[in-house]
């Protein structure tokens, strides 16, 4: 149901050796399996300003998601206004 | 941008502009609404290539790509439709054009604010990196766009964007920034728009450069002429010349509208058999866009409005585009009109315009809506750090609003207006001094900023009376003697979190900010207020405290700086030692100050405001002060 996805912004504690290349990959085994049943649920992936990726769930997929113990948190975003 | 860059001492061949280079070589990264590639404000005649160092892409295609003025265009703005960097709302191509456009001649709206628009830092390089759409800026695009920003190398960030106060591990800007500045790339961030309301700012971290908004000395002029032959000076860019000054009836929208909206003009708000042919008076506010206020009197019939100021915003009118004859008064007007009203039963009015005036000695002066400290996220940093012009500001736009032949430019104000004028100072100073880190940046520009008008008074805010420090913050930006500041307090990344600890955030989150693991438990914590900032925020309760600042001698070799302190009633000061000698360029010395109270001379003040500042010669390196009881 798509309509019940909301982009989440997720922190991971990255492993100590990772090539730039095989983050998404990292990141996409991080995800429950029912995301990867669908379309591409990853939205952005981070490599300079974060560790972590963003990535349309469910609430309910958003929590299994962070029973990963690389994840650091995982919360809907927001948005944010011109000034 | 046709009268900001003189306002701020910005001369063509002279002076600053001259011996930054205009900012050649440097790249300005502006997360925003896209870009219009097609203005003039972006040609690249007589610009350089992009640096070596460039890595950026450019996604438009066709007729236009990038040049070598645009540098890079991304979009992460994830629509069906909208997949290339173009503005589709303006707002970007105005914050890009007031940081690095080129000079157009000929610029105004409507015939007014006529002159040569042009950036701050005219020769820099941009690069877009759209983030935003018609309905804001999601997190998980800004975080992209700072996050490729930083890959492609750019020099400076320009952020006219945000969200309310939070803490730093949860804000996307935040975590962009502190990315960037880790990388030596200096961030400036829109204080917000949610003034005169104290502690009500955006982007507050300490690794931002913090920009409120404040006016310049150029009004659009109009008056709100009354039958009783009273006059009320007021703003408006729309002057159409085929508007006779002839008196008609005049009524307040709140006594003949249809609903509790009505006072605020909203739209469908106001009986056609009431307004048509009249002068409408409409009260600002009630979340309605003050030029929707006017279409509403247009769509009803009206032949004018008069917009007045809402209580808070008092004696700060606009001057706004709007889509027919207006104009905007001040709060006090606005009872004086109420009252004419009131006391006849024919009231008329009609509106004289007046066009550009330059020469407002009381500018700068704050913004009503310009957001006021103190910062939630961390009360022990003063914010906002500067203010700088956001009222009135002309700049591109990708389509035309009055139809005329020209290049298009549009007339607005917000915080978003000033934070690009100081992202295109910043990148002066990268040009002429390449070697200085972002916290040197930040701190020459507060350190030098100004505390008076051009009048040479203190810098008052929307009542006219002095801005406290959390409306002003350092001040307002002087770029020419931030290019020689003297001193300057400078700060690494890893600075930051002995701070971060000391917010007694936890391990995990003082980790999601630095990428890596922190354990706060063996780092030595510190107070806020014993960051080596440029400025002071301090929370004083009964006890005497003592912190310690270091400055780099980034002025002559041989030179003594003496202290000179301002201390309000109720606080002492005192510094140790209170002279300091340099003899080489670069060198480092620390003093340190302490803050004694007197509570009983506070006369139940909540707060109050001092300033500490190491003079030598021509130089003055001030940090202002604030105090919370």
């Amino acid at each position: 149901d798509q309509s019940n996805l909301s982009t989440y912004i997720v922190h991971v504690r990255k492993p100590q050796v990772i090539q730039s290349d095989d983050l998404h990959t990292f990141y996409y085994s991080l995800l429950p399996e029912s995301t990867k049943t669908t379309n591409q649920r990853i939205v952005f992936t981070y490599r300079n300003v974060v560790n972590g990726f963003a990535v349309k769930l469910t609430p309910e997929e958003a929590k299994a998601l962070q029973q990963n113990e690389e994840v650091v948190s995982a919360r809907p975003e927001k948005i944010l206004s011109l000034h | 941008t046709t009268h900001t860059p003189s306002f701020l001492g910005l001369q063509q061949g002279l002076g600053l502009w001259k011996g930054s280079n205009s900012g050649k070589g440097v790249i300005i990264g502006i997360l925003d609404t896209g870009i219009s590639p097609f203005h003039p404000s972006f040609s690249d005649e007589g610009m350089p290539s992009p640096p070596a160092k460039w890595n950026g892409i450019c996604e438009f295609t066709g007729k236009r790509t990038c040049n070598n003025k645009i540098i890079g265009a991304r979009n992460f703005v994830k629509t069906k439709n909208l997949t290339l960097p173009f503005d589709d709302v303006g707002h970007g191509t105005h914050t890009a054009s007031t940081a690095a456009g080129r000079p157009v001649q000929g610029a105004n709206v409507y015939g007014n604010a006529n002159g040569t628009a042009v950036g701050m830092a005219p020769d820099a390089h941009i690069a877009m990196y759209k983030v935003c759409g018609l309905v804001g800026c999601s997190e998980s695009a800004i975080l992209a766009g700072m996050d490729t920003a930083v890959d492609d190398g750019v020099d400076v960030l320009s952020l006219s964007l945000g969200g309310p106060s939070g803490p730093f591990f949860e804000d996307p800007i935040a975590l962009g920034a502190f990315g960037a500045i880790q990388k030596g790339i200096f961030v400036s961030c829109s204080a917000a728009n949610s003034g005169p309301a104290y502690s009500s700012l955006s982007n507050e971290a300490p690794w931002i450069l913090t920009v409120g908004a404040s006016s310049i000395d150029r009004t659009i002029m109009a008056t709100a002429k009354l039958g009783n032959g009273k006059e009320y000076v007021g703003q408006s860019v729309f002057q159409p010349k085929d508007f006779a000054p002839s008196l008609l009836p005049l009524v307040y929208a709140g006594a003949n509208g249809n609903n509790n909206f009505s006072v605020f003009c909203a739209p469908e708000s106001l009986n056609r058999s009431d307004v048509e042919g009249k002068v409408v008076l409409c009260e600002d506010g009630g979340f309605v866009p003050r030029v929707f206020k006017g279409k509403a009197v247009k769509d009803a019939g009206g032949a004018a409005m008069i917009l007045m100021n809402s209580v808070l915003e008092d004696f700060n009118p606009i001057a706004d585009v709007h889509v027919l004859p207006a104009v905007h008064i001040s709060y006090e007007a606005g009872l004086a009109l109420k009252e004419y009203i009131n006391s006849t039963s024919t009231p008329t009015a009609t509106i004289l315009f007046e066009g550009t005036v330059i020469g407002n000695l009381l500018a700068p002066q704050v913004t009503s809506f310009s957001s006021r400290g103190p910062s939630k996220a961390s009360p022990g940093i003063l914010k906002p750090d500067i203010i700088g012009p956001g009222l009135n500001i002309l700049a591109a736009w990708p389509v035309s609003l009055d139809n005329s032949t020209t290049p298009p430019f549009n007339i607005i104000s917000g915080t978003s207006m000033s934070c690009p004028h100081l992202s295109g100072i910043a990148a002066l100073l990268k040009n002429s001094h390449p070697d200085w880190s972002p916290a040197a940046i930040k701190s020459a520009i507060m350190t030098t900023a100004s505390q008076v008008n051009l009048g040479g008074t203190p810098i008052l805010d929307q009542r006219l009376v002095p801005a406290d420090v959390f409306a002003t913050g350092a001040g307002h930006v002087n770029p020419v003697k931030a290019n020689d500041p003297g001193l300057v307090y400078d700060i690494e990344p890893n600075d930051y979190i002995p701070y971060l600890c000391g917010l007694n955030y936890t391990d995990r989150e003082v980790g999601v900010i630095l990428q890596q693991r922190v354990r706060c438990s063996e780092v030595n914590h510190i107070a806020e207020a014993e960051l080596n900032y440029p400025s002071f925020s301090i929370l004083l309760g009964n006890t005497t405290q003592l912190y310690t600042r270091t400055v780099a001698n980034v002025g002559p070799a041989n030179s003594t700086y003496t202290a000179e302190i301002g201390v309000p009633v109720g606080v002492g000061m005192s510094l140790s030692p209170a002279q300091l000698t340099f003899t080489e360029v670069g060198q480092k010395l620390t003093y340190s100050v302490s803050f004694i109270p007197f509570s009983e001379d506070r006369d139940n003040h909540t707060f109050a405001q001092g300033s500490l500042k190491w003079v030598s010669g021509k130089y003055s390196v001030r940090s202002p002060i604030s105090f919370i009881f």
